[in-house]
C-alpha cells in the first residue's frame, strides 16, 4: 500500500526495525491493531494485512474489489499451476528465482488514437500503471509486457511485429502533456497458432523507474505486425490486422520480508543445522600477527 | 527391572502390549491433519489459489523424558522437572511445530492487480515438545 513504500518504522533503540512478525504475533484477526502496532501494521505482507483486516470487519459487505481481467486471471492460474503442486507447495523448481508476481492491467489507456487501431496495421496505445502494490522490500528480477492475441481474428500462422515502446515523464504539477523520457524499439517474430501470449522482455527499460520507486509508469507502444518471416527471408507484406488487447505488464519479484519463502535462504538452512562449535585446531592469526607464538601456547593450553 | 519383578508372569503374546505402555504412552506430542478450503471462510473471492489448504497442528502430551525422538533441548527436561518437583504454576513443556513447509498463493489485490506469492512457515510438517 501507498504508505508501505519507503517507509521504515523504527523502534525506540534506533537501527531495530519493527520486525513484521512482532506485529503478526500480536495481530489477532479478531482484534483491532493496538494504536502502537499500527504503524508496523504498514509492514506486514498483503496476505497477512489482509487477514487481519477480515478478522474485524464483515469482508462480504465490503465493496466488491476492482475484478482483474479475465485474460489476465487466466495467465496468473497457469503461472499458479507452473509454479506450485494442487496443495500449494512452491515446486523445487531451480530457473525459478521469484517467489512473488505481480500482474498490473493498465489503469487509463488514451483512446485518442482510435483512427491508428481501424487502420489496422498500427496498433498504438497509451498505457499508465500504478504500482502502488510492489513493497519497498520487493525487489525487481524480470518485467515483462504481456500481449495476448485475440483468437477470433484469424492470423496467418507466422507474423512479424515491430513494437516502438515510448516511457512518458508525467509531470503531475502540469498539464502539460507528458513528454518522452526514452524510448526502445523491439522486433519480435512469433507464431500466433500456438501461442495466445506474448511475452516483451522489458527488464532494462524498466529497472531505472521501478529502481526509483516510481509509483506511476506512463508508457506508450506502437505495434506493427507483417505477414511473413524474416528468417525464412519471405517478403514481409501487407500489414495485417491484429488484434491486440491492451498489455498487463508483469513483474517478477524477489520479496526479502521475512514472510516471504527463500529458497536458497541460508539462515534457514542455519536454523535447521546450528552451528557447530569452532574447530580448535583451525589457525587463528594472533592479534600481535605472531602465529607461531599462539600456535604453541594453544598446544600446551589444549594438552592441560 | 523392578517393574518386571512386581508384574505377574504375563504369557509371552502380551507382551508387547507389557512394553507399548512404556514405548507409546497414549495421545503423545504428534502432527494432527487439518484440511480447510478458503470458500468455507469466504476468502474464495480474492485467495484464488489454492482452493483446499492443510495447515497441520500439533496436539498431545509431551512424555516426561523427551530425548531424540523430538529432537528437544535439554531444557525441556528441566523445565518438566521444575513442573513436576519446584512450582506447578511453571507450565509443563508443550506440543509445538519444530519445522514448517511454505504455501504458494494466488490472490487479487484491492486494486484489481493480482499476485503469486510464496510464503514461509505455513504449513506445519514437525512436532515437538518446548
Amino acid at each position: 500500500s501507498p504508505y508501505s513504500r519507503g517507509r521504515v518504522v523504527f523502534d525506540k533503540s534506533p537501527g531495530l526495525l519493527v520486525a513484521p512478525e512482532d506485529t503478526a504475533i500480536e495481530l489477532s484477526p479478531l482484534l483491532r491493531l493496538p494504536k502502537g502496532v499500527r504503524r508496523g501494521y504498514a509492514l506486514l505482507p498483503p496476505l497477512l494485512k489482509v487477514l487481519s483486516d477480515r478478522g474485524h470487519r464483515n469482508w462480504e459487505s465490503e465493496a466488491p474489489r476492482l475484478q482483474p481481467h479475465s485474460r489476465a486471471l487466466r495467465y496468473m492460474k497457469r503461472l499458479y499451476k507452473m509454479s506450485a503442486t494442487k496443495e500449494g507447495i512452491p515446486k523445487a523448481n531451480k530457473s525459478h528465482l521469484y517467489n512473488t508476481v505481480r500482474l498490473f492491467t493498465p489503469c487509463s489507456e488514451c483512446k485518442r488514437r482510435h483512427k491508428d487501431l481501424m487502420k489496422g496495421d498500427v496498433h498504438s496505445v497509451d498505457l499508465l500503471f500504478n504500482l502502488d502494490r510492489v513493497t519497498a522490500l520487493e525487489h525487481l528480477l524480470k518485467s515483462v509486457l504481456l500481449y495476448s492475441f485475440d483468437t477470433s481474428v484469424p492470423v496467418s500462422s507466422s507474423i512479424t511485429c515491430t513494437c516502438h515502446l515510448f516511457v512518458k515523464e508525467r509531470d503531475f504539477s502540469s498539464q502539460v502533456c507528458p513528454s518522452v523520457s526514452h524510448s526502445v524499439a523491439f522486433s519480435l517474430h512469433f507464431e500466433v497458432r500456438k501461442r495466445k501470449w506474448v511475452e516483451i522482455d522489458v527488464t532494462s527499460f524498466l529497472q531505472p523507474l521501478i529502481a526509483t520507486n516510481r509509483r506511476n509508469i506512463h508508457m506508450a507502444v506502437n505495434f506493427t505486425c507483417l505477414m511473413g518471416d524474416p528468417q525464412q527471408n519471405t517478403k514481409l507484406e501487407n500489414p495485417i490486422n491484429v488484434a491486440l488487447v491492451p498489455p498487463s505488464l508483469l513483474l517478477y519479484l524477489n520479496d526479502t520480508s521475512e514472510q516471504a519463502y527463500h529458497r536458497w535462504n541460508s539462515l534457514r538452512h542455519r536454523r535447521k543445522n546450528p552451528v557447530r562449535p569452532r574447530q580448535r585446531n583451525s589457525l587463528r592469526v594472533d592479534p600481535t600477527g605472531d602465529k607461531e607464538n599462539s600456535w604453541g601456547k594453544r598446544a600446551s593450553r589444549r594438552r592441560r | 527391572d523392578e517393574n518386571l519383578k512386581e508384574a505377574p508372569a504375563t504369557p509371552p503374546h502380551n507382551l508387547s502390549e507389557y512394553f507399548k505402555q512404556f514405548l507409546f504412552p497414549q495421545n503423545e506430542c504428534e502432527l494432527h491433519n487439518f484440511r480447510l478450503s478458503f470458500s468455507q471462510l469466504k476468502w474464495d473471492r480474492w485467495i484464488i489459489a489454492p482452493h483446499r489448504y492443510s495447515p497441520q497442528y500439533c496436539k498431545g502430551d509431551c512424555p516426561r523424558v523427551v530425548g531424540h525422538r523430538y529432537g528437544s533441548p535439554v531444557h525441556t527436561m528441566v523445565q518438566n522437572i521444575i513442573y513436576e518437583k519446584l512450582d506447578s504454576s511453571v507450565p509443563k513443556p508443550s506440543c509445538v511445530p519444530a519445522e514448517y513447509s511454505p504455501l504458494s498463493v494466488l490472490t487479487i489485490e484491492p486494486d484489481g492487480s493480482i499476485v503469486y506469492k510464496e510464503y514461509e512457515d505455513m504449513i506445519a510438517t514437525k512436532c515437538t515438545c518446548r
